[in-house]
């Protein structure tokens, strides 16, 4: 079981034995923006039967091949890589530096949902492609709406 | 295990219907959708309570902003279960997308469908400090079954990242707007509508008014927060929580006679009035000749027939207007009786502006909001609003008591929307 003390289990503290692969390095970032749909949209298939496409393939990323044919030195310092970083820094407010820096890399290592930040689901239609790439604009809300000027109070 | 797995993943009725979803690719067809935690995918940190608890509360937080409304259900067959939701830790529940044990990533939810939880994080019930709050992760979860993506907003629940929050969190206007765009806005008749005025001393000890808005339909109400746009969180909740002595649902008519000398508040249902005391929060039992509440509205209110449709209290003219089909009585409280040359027609005594453009007959609400300083006139989804006097002053050619064009109640007055009955009451 996991180990607590307290009557109420409120100190439960994890085995520690499963512990996800904290984002470290350039490879484990470029997995992470790859796994979030942040390189190109990861298709996030609706239906239950989960027969979905294998995430993107990370082979043709790591082999530093661009569309362009062009090989670079690292294998992930490609423009691709440095293009979707920088959308990750912009749309988590952080310094656009196209850099693995400190910050960035505290900020992919947030407890975070699963389900990839760019997505293609079969049924979404292009439309909503667009939508979700525009930085901070939810499907259809218009922004010009007030926000309720009030904090939530407790329900 | 094999049976078990086809049944969840490949029933016929179910992929079908999500084929339909698909085509639309938008949202849920179904107004009502049935959600169960299934048995292999309890929590191990959590009670069961605890965790049916959560998501409970957490389905409701949606359906107090959309109009669509969520059941648990335990019994029917899995192929009809709507959303599924369970605990796991890393290859989990028949899912392809294995979980990382603690930290990063805490949960997955499939669009039109499941819901799962990684059982590795350190998920606490609402009210505990430390730890992930499950009840956040489930409305964000919930909110991407609904059809919504991740939201880079400040103050969005949809954003990826796991926000700590001190206080409870809610959702904002914009997260309401983006669900309601692809559900559309919540609509519906009122069986009253009035604003609840209170006599309070300030910090300087002077007698002040204040008013609270409430929305009665059926066996539930909402208090409308009208400078905050929406209903109070945590509304719906059950007329018999909230008002002591009243009938518990299908009120009729709320009026309060307000002038120098008197301030009475009465309830109308069927063919009786109840009394309230708002001093004491509660119903009186009897009237101050010993007659008991209810009593029947012909014997205090001669000439007004029952029951009736609604009414309203002018303190101008110092007369009850009772609504009954396509008439109005106006009856004067201080010679006790209905005025002469009433009842009128609605149409004659408050004329539209637009021709046409008026309810007739069978209206639900005659509701003054000292908010907008105007009565308001609610029939089914419509309201229309009564001319008021710096409305007229302002352009003389507008009749006296007339109605301006309808206008949808949504459009006015923002979410206020019905939740299952099985989560009135939390």
């Amino acid at each position: 079981e996991k180990l607590f003390h307290s009557r109420d289990h409120s100190d439960i503290r994890s085995s520690g034995l499963h512990q996800a692969e904290l984002v470290s390095d350039l490879l484990s970032a470029q997995q992470y923006l790859s796994k979030y749909g942040w390189t190109e949209p990861v298709p996030w298939d609706p239906s239950r039967s989960g027969d979905i496409e294998p995430l993107e393939d990370i082979s043709r990323f790591q082999q530093g091949i661009h569309d362009s044919g062009q090989e670079f030195a690292e294998p992930t310092k490609t423009p691709l890589f440095i293009e979707a970083l920088k959308k990750f820094q912009k749309l988590n407010n952080l310094p656009i530096t196209g850099k693995l820096d400190e910050a960035t890399i505290n900020a992919m290592n947030k407890p975070r949902c699963g389900v990839p930040d760019n997505q293609t689901t079969k049924a979404r239609s292009a439309e909503a492609q667009t939508l979700l790439k525009s930085p901070g604009n939810p499907v259809g809300s218009s922004e010009n709406m007030n926000m309720s000027p009030n904090p939530p109070k407790i329900r | 295990k094999k049976r078990f797995l086809d049944m969840l993943m490949y029933s016929n009725k179910y992929k079908k219907e999500q084929e339909e979803l698909q085509k639309a690719g938008k949202a849920f067809s179904k107004k009502l959708l049935k959600w169960r935690l299934i048995g292999e995918g309890y929590s191990s940190q959590l009670s069961i309570n605890e965790q049916r608890y959560v998501f409970r509360l957490a389905f409701r937080m949606w359906s107090e902003v959309m109009p669509l409304d969520f059941e648990e259900d335990n019994t029917s067959p899995f192929s009809q279960i709507d959303i599924r939701l369970g605990f796991g830790t890393g290859r989990h529940l028949g899912c392809t997308r294995t979980f990382d044990g603690s930290g990063q990533e805490f949960a997955h939810a499939w669009f039109l469908g499941d819901i799962h939880f990684d059982d590795d994080e350190h998920f606490t019930a609402p009210n505990s400090d430390n730890g992930i709050s499950l009840l956040k992760v489930a409305v964000h979860e919930i909110g991407h079954v609904l059809g919504l993506s991740h939201i880079h907003r400040t103050g969005s629940i949809m954003q990826p990242n796991y926000i700590p929050q001190e206080s409870g969190f809610e959702l904002d206007w914009s997260d309401r707007k983006a669900i309601q765009t692809l559900y559309g806005s919540c609509e519906g008749p009122f069986d009253t509508v009035f604003d609840w005025v209170r006599m309070e001393r300030n910090q300087y000890g002077e007698l002040v008014v204040r008013y609270n808005s409430y929305f009665f339909r059926n066996s539930w109400y909402w208090m409308y927060e009208n400078r905050n746009n929406r209903t109070r969180y945590g509304d719906p909740i059950p007329i018999s929580t909230g008002w002591q002595g009243i009938p518990v649902q299908n009120i009729d008519a709320f009026v309060h006679v307000w002038t120098w000398t008197r301030d009475s508040r009465y309830f109308f249902k069927g063919a009786l009035f109840w009394r309230y005391d708002s001093e004491n929060d509660k119903a009186y039992s009897q009237d101050t000749q010993g007659r008991r509440y209810p009593r029947p509205i012909y014997e205090a209110f001669p000439g007004v027939p029952s029951p009736i449709d609604t009414a309203f209290f002018d303190r101008r003219t110092q007369h009850i207007y009772f609504f009954r089909d396509v008439l109005v009585y106006a009856f004067d409280i201080n010679r006790n009786q209905v005025a002469p040359s009433f009842p009128k027609t609605i149409t004659s005594f408050f004329p539209a502006v637009v021709p046409n453009n008026h309810p007739k007959g069978s209206i639900d609400v005659a509701y003054y909001s000292y908010m907008h300083s105007s009565l308001f006139l609610f029939k089914g989804k419509e309201f229309w609003k009564v001319v008021n006097e710096k409305e007229r002053r302002n352009n003389p050619s507008l009749p006296l008591n007339g109605l301006l064009p309808k206008r949808a109640i949504s459009e006015q007055w923002f979410d206020i929307c019905n939740v299952h009955t099985s989560l009135l009451k939390m």
